[in-house]
This record gives C-alpha cells, sequence and structure tokens, in this order.
C-alpha cells in the first residue's frame, strides 16, 4: 500500500506544484516508484512535465464519470515517475460535486478501486480548501504543507491545520500532517528568517529541516518541461528536493 | 460613479494582492479617494494594512447577512484610502452562496445600495474562478490581471478571459479588460523576457506598459502593515507601483 501524501495550502502560489512535482521526481530518482496526481485545473504539473492532456482523459473524467485511474494515467521523463493528468475540464468538478452523493470521497473511491503499485502517491491540490482540496485529504493518509518564506504565507496556515483536523474527525481518521515544508527561502533577506523562526515556533518537531531556496532554475525547469533533479542536477533546488525526498522516506513526524 | 475594478487571476501567488493594495494606494497619494474591497477569505490585504477585522463586521457578513457595506469600511494608512475588511468567515461564503437566489449578484447588490463617494473602488479576489470571484466580475466594470513573469502564469489566461467573455455575455454587459499587469519582473532572466514577450504576442495593446520588479521591500512591506508607498517610498516597487496608477487614471485599453 503507498503513502499517499496529499501536497495542500489554500495560499497561492506557495510552491504547492513544484513541490509536488520536485519531490515526486526526486523519490523516483531514488528508486521509489511515484504516481503523481495533478488535481489542479491549471493542470501545472502536467505541463510542467511536459505532458498533454487529452480532453475526456483526464483526472475530471475519474471523478466526474468513473474513468478508471489507469486510463489518464501517463509516463513522464522520469523513470518509476507516473502521473495522472489533469485538464481545464476540472474547473466544473467543485460545482458539479456540491450536489454529488458522497461527494467528498469521489478521489478516495477513484483510488481505492485501481491497482496501485507505487511506493508513494503525492497529490497536487488547487489554491483553496474546496472540494477538490477536501477529496484529496480524504483519499490521503498525510499531508504535506508548503509554506512560502513570505509574510502572507502565514495567515492560512491555522484554517488548514483546523481543517485537517476536522476531517480527520469526521472523515479519515487516517490523516496525519507529514510536515510543513519551507519554499523559496532567501537566506540574505531578515523576512526568510522571521517566517521560518515562526513557522518552527508554531509547529514544534513538524517542519522539515530541508528549506528549499529561491533558485531561478527551480522556476525555469517547468519552461523545459523537466523536473528541477534533470534540468539542473547540481543545482541548490535539485540538491535541497533531494534532501526533502531522504527526509520523507526516513521519517513520519509525530504530531 | 466611480470606476470599480476587479483585480483577479485564478492563478495563485501572481501578486493579486500586492497589486489591488499598492495600486490602491497610488492612487490615493495622488489625490483620489479609493475604497479597497478585500474579497478574499485569507483577508491578505486586511492584514497587509495592518487593520484588524472583527468577526461579525467584514465583508462576509455584507455578503451573507445584507451588513450595509460602510458598517465594515474601515480607515488605513494612507489618506484616503479605505478598505471593506475580509475575515477568514468569508471561506463559508462560496460553498453558502451555491444556492442563494441571485448568487452572482450578491456583492453588485451591496454596492448599488451603498453610497460609493469614491473615485476608484478596487476588489481583491481570492486564487480561483468560484463564486467570490464572479461576484467580483459582476459587480465591476472592468478587470485588471496581474500575471506573474513565470512559467506557470501563463496557463490560466485562456481560461480567465473566456470567463469574463461569459460574465461579460451573461450578467455584466458593461465588464471591461482594464488590462494585463506584470508582476515580479526580473530583468536578469531569461523566463522573465519570455514571459513577457509571450504576454504581449497574446494580448497586443491589452498590457500595462509597466512592469513591476521583484523587490524584497514589496515583499517585506505588508510585514510593517504599510503599502510600499509607504515602507519604501523611493524604492522601484513604489516607483512603479505609481506608473501603475497614472497608467489607469490616463487611459482605458482597447479591446
Ligand atoms: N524554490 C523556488 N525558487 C524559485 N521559484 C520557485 C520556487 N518554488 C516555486 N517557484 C516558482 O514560484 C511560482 C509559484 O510556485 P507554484 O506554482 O509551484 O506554487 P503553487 O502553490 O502550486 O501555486 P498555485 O497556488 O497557483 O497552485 C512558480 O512560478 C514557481 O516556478
Ligand atoms: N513585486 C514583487 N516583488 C517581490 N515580491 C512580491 C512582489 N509582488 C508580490 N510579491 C510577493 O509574492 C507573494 C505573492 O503575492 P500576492 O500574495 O500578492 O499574490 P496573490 O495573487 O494575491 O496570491 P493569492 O493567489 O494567494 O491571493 C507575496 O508573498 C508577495 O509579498
Ligand atoms: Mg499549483
Ligand atoms: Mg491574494
Amino acid at each position: 500500500m503507498p503513502r499517499i501524501i496529499a501536497v495542500a495550502n489554500q495560499k497561492g502560489g506557495v510552491g504547492k506544484t513544484t513541490t509536488a512535482l520536485n519531490l515526486a521526481a526526486a523519490l523516483a530518482d531514488g528508486g521509489a516508484r511515484v504516481l503523481l496526481i495533478d488535481l489542479d485545473p491549471q493542470a501545472n504539473c502536467t505541463a510542467g512535465l511536459g505532458v498533454d492532456a487529452q480532453p475526456g482523459r483526464s483526472i475530471y473524467n475519474v471523478i466526474s464519470d468513473g474513468l478508471p485511474l489507469n486510463e489518464v494515467v501517463v509516463k513522464t521523463p522520469v523513470a518509476r515517475l507516473l502521473i495522472a493528468v489533469s485538464h481545464i475540464d476540472l474547473s466544473a468538478a467543485e460545482l458539479e460535486l456540491v450536489s454529488a452523493l458522497a461527494r467528498e470521497y469521489a478521489l478516495k473511491r477513484a483510488l481505492d478501486k485501481a491497482q496501485l503499485d507505487y511506493d508513494y502517491v503525492l497529490i497536487d491540490c488547487p489554491p483553496s480548501l474546496g472540494l477538490l482540496t477536501l477529496n484529496a485529504l480524504v483519499a490521503a493518509h498525510e499531508v504535506l504543507i508548503p509554506v512560502q518564506c513570505e509574510f502572507y504565507a502565514l495567515a492560512g496556515l491555522a484554517k488548514l491545520l483546523d481543517t485537517v483536523g476536522r476531517i480527520r474527525a469526521a472523515l479519515n481518521s487516517e490523516l496525519q500532517l507529514a510536515g510543513a515544508v519551507l519554499t523559496m527561502h532567501d537566506n540574505r533577506t531578515r523576512l526568510s528568517k522571521e517566517v521560518v523562526d515562526e513557522v518552527n515556533a508554531n509547529f514544534p518537531g513538524r517542519v522539515f529541516k530541508t528549506l528549499v531556496p529561491r533558485s531561478v532554475r527551480v522556476a525555469e525547469s517547468p519552461s523545459h518541461g523537466l523536473p528541477v533533479i534533470l534540468h539542473d542536477p547540481q543545482g541548490p533546488g535539485a540538491e535541497a528536493y533531494r534532501a526533502l525526498a531522504a527526509e520523507l522516506a526516513g521519517e513520519r513526524m509525530e504530531e
């Protein structure tokens, strides 16, 4: 049974996609079999790995029409890394799900029916706590929270943890916190340092030690359809995501 | 009658809040009377101006309980700039609005009833095309689209313009495009240049000439509860937002 990890934070632009994609690639590069599920209608993970989604054959059809998950799983440029692609059609799912039966279980039902021959399943979530993210939190065993090293990044964390707690109580008793990952860290600025200190103070023992540095190579890599471990293998971004993969593989945080 | 401008883009972290707040401040600094409406449950504009929202007296109560708009409007550190505050309660609005009558008109109804003694009303939207952003697009006369100078920023633009077109056809015939604003521009990287070229090619004549540079002072200013024109008045961020204010005041883009 794979570790199923939702990568979620309703604050926008904090590095959810970048972390889900590059962490998945680093885990695969280290020998694990990994499935990355793109649950964002923007389909950034799909585009970032240079993959094209066909209308009618994306995660939207899995959730909405019950298409089997493996019908939308395709290869990526990384050995042992597969992706369940997204498509802009998925933006209709939030409103469609509102009146559906067992609406929070749509993704979980699809995963339970599928043959998950993976060590890890990572789910990239959109920037909201709507029904797509709720589906990911119900299907997952763990949630990984990217936190950008900037002022606005702290505002939503309490609400996110509160939502995780309520999901655990009402829908998914297994849901644990994998931890918070600090992203776009810039060791030249006081702001980054203040955010790191604040997050460590608020979530003692639940913050990954790896700090992902701000690096233009990381931001460039999706334009080449490659994870940063292939675009700039010796750079600081690749190094950080390999270290994060090792940390994730080696331990689970106590809550 | 004020110019009512929604600042929207479903891609997260592209600079919606930073642009709405700093543009509003620059317009006010130039002599205009400005209302900033924080329509994001994260309440980043509210926090970024150092204001505290009380539960029960935020834009959520205006939309959900019909509280008059001026009951939630408070002063900011900038002369002539007022803010209609947000609160985390607003995250309940998306689901509550789904079954409400005339659900796309909740904000417009509140604005139509209010005495809007302003030259500009700017509405900061959350990172989605859900019912809160739809309410902003129905209440507004114009939409301003911040576009971050990064690869993922291009993916959602077509969908956003499609949504604007559908709103104009079905709900708000006045809705025009104020233009796209390129944010977090870094003239040292090829990536920024590529995005600028791509956006200008896709939206000829509808891109503001002002490029907002990436600047740590801009990212720091909300932690001081100040817009960048007060936190770092001579810096590149303040200069860019003053130039953007002048451009906005001087012209409307032809579509
Ligand atoms: N370590 C980094 N260094 C430099 N740029 C980064 C880094 N991590 C992410 N970025 C860039 O920051 C932007 C936001 O990151 P990303 O899109 O991964 O965030 P997100 O949380 O998935 O956004 P959304 O909320 O829209 O889903 C992207 O342009 C990305 O390339
Ligand atoms: N010109 C700039 N220079 C440096 N940092 C910037 C700039 N503009 C915005 N930022 C920073 O980038 C991050 C994202 O910006 P912001 O929060 O305004 O985006 P947003 O689109 O409102 O995000 P969301 O989608 O969550 O609402 C913030 O931490 C902000 O301080
Ligand atoms: Mg993303
Ligand atoms: Mg914002």
